[in-house]
């Protein structure tokens, strides 16, 4: 996050930017996909760290934005 | 019962209509969080390119929190027009249950600003979409190395237990909105129902 923001923010926009009218929960999952295969560094720096987002809806229908 | 099909194709039943007024806010903290601004100019400019109507806050404390979530619900609900669907992106260091801590260090819990928009009149049947991008609590995901038949050299992501998420996630959403739903949603509607919620790490855990 400190040199180019976070894994979640950043991965978000950029699948968002590229499909534009999907539907946004199956863009989520995307994202989700991409977060989780990084390796990050933890804070302590001496290990390699995962991450995973959660998603929870009650959506009815589809969201689809462009 | 007529089964259900995925591939039925878009329309006024199976894909909310955003044809009217689309509202986004986001709320960062960025002092102490190196590299903060990235992701508020990012969503920033991808809400406004989505059509969104976009206010952003930096740095508020936790009463701003609270207060700029209050003053968006009632631009929301004195507002002309329908409104479509709102985005609000929540973006802070987070405490060890999960707590959001604003700029002057106090707590406030997302789940509770998160319900402010729930009652909400102009949004019921609207989707409502919640980003967040925090810490839920102090327990690191790891890397392990596959034992036994996984093994081979393989890695696999496993949970680190720390400490248990039981203790981490002692607050929990259920706990904290107790008591405070919405009163005169619609009849037959849930004031619960619409929401998407975006976490960027899982309960308990720390944010990348």
């Amino acid at each position: 996050r400190d040199d180019k923001g976070s894994d979640f923010i950043q991965t978000l926009v950029e699948v968002l930017r590229a499909n534009p009218g999907r539907d946004l929960l199956e863009l989520l999952t995307e994202v989700n996909r991409r977060v989780c295969e990084q390796d990050v560094l933890g804070p302590d720096c001496d290990e390699l760290r995962k991450a995973c987002l959660e998603i929870r809806s009650s959506l009815r229908h589809r969201l689809c934005l462009q | 019962v007529e089964p259900w099909r995925p591939e039925l194709a878009p329309g006024p039943n199976t894909q909310y209509d955003l044809s009217k007024t689309r509202a986004a806010l986001l709320l960062a903290v960025i002092q102490g969080r190196p590299g903060a601004q990235h992701d508020v100019e990012a969503l920033g400019g991808l809400c406004r390119a989505l059509g969104f109507e976009t206010t952003v806050r930096m740095d508020p404390t936790a009463q701003a929190f609270r207060e700029e979530l209050a003053q968006f619900q009632k631009q929301l609900d004195t507002c002309r027009g329908p409104v479509s669907c709102v985005l609000v992106a929540l973006m802070a260091h987070g405490g060890p249950q999960g707590q959001l801590l604003g700029a002057d260090g106090q707590e406030v819990q997302p789940e509770a600003l998160m319900q402010e928009l729930s009652c909400c009149r102009v949004l019921w049947g609207r989707p409502k979409v919640f980003l967040l991008q925090a810490c839920r609590g102090d327990v690191l995901q790891m890397y392990a190395e596959a034992q036994g038949p996984l093994g081979n050299g393989n890695f696999f992501p496993c949970w680190s237990l720390k400490r248990t998420l039981e203790s981490a996630s002692s607050n929990s959403f259920s706990e904290v909105t107790a008591g405070s739903s919405c009163r005169g949603a619609p009849p037959g509607r849930s004031d619960q129902a619409d929401i998407l919620t975006v976490y960027s790490a899982a309960e308990g855990y720390v944010a990348y």
